[in-house]
């Protein structure tokens, strides 16, 4: 069982570089961290991670803590990371909380 | 509210999907 759940991660990795592929914005970002996620991806959800507040944090602030990224990289890695299951959005499509509050 | 609530179950069951 324990190979069966290696193939299927590795499934989810390449499936994942496939769809960031297509989306195109990450030219040579295609540095991997130990979590499979992009450098920029990582950022975005450490920011979400960080943030106290009950709603999550939001677009607006998640755009000037990373001034060095375009809004739309920003919103890919925030798809991105949604569509994994490790941000959700709370009050509205702006606001963002992260899953993996240790 | 209902949709954070509902928005959290689904993330945390994308996540656990991913990590099965």
């Amino acid at each position: 069982s324990k190979c069966h759940n290696q193939s299927s991660a590795g499934r989810a990795l390449i499936i994942s570089n496939k769809g960031m592929g297509e989306a195109g914005n990450f030219g040579g970002n295609s540095f991997m961290t130990a979590n499979g996620l992009s450098a920029a991806q990582n950022q975005v959800l450490n920011l979400i991670k960080a943030c106290p507040r009950p709603e999550g944090l939001n677009f607006h602030d998640l755009k000037n803590q990373l001034p060095h990224m375009t809004v739309a990289s920003i919103k890919q890695a925030v798809d991105f990371l949604s569509n994994e299951g490790h941000i959700y959005s709370t009050v509205d499509d702006d606001h963002f909380k992260s899953t993996d509050a240790e | 509210l209902v949709r954070i609530q509902r928005n959290k179950a689904a993330a945390l069951l994308r996540l656990a999907a991913r990590n099965v």
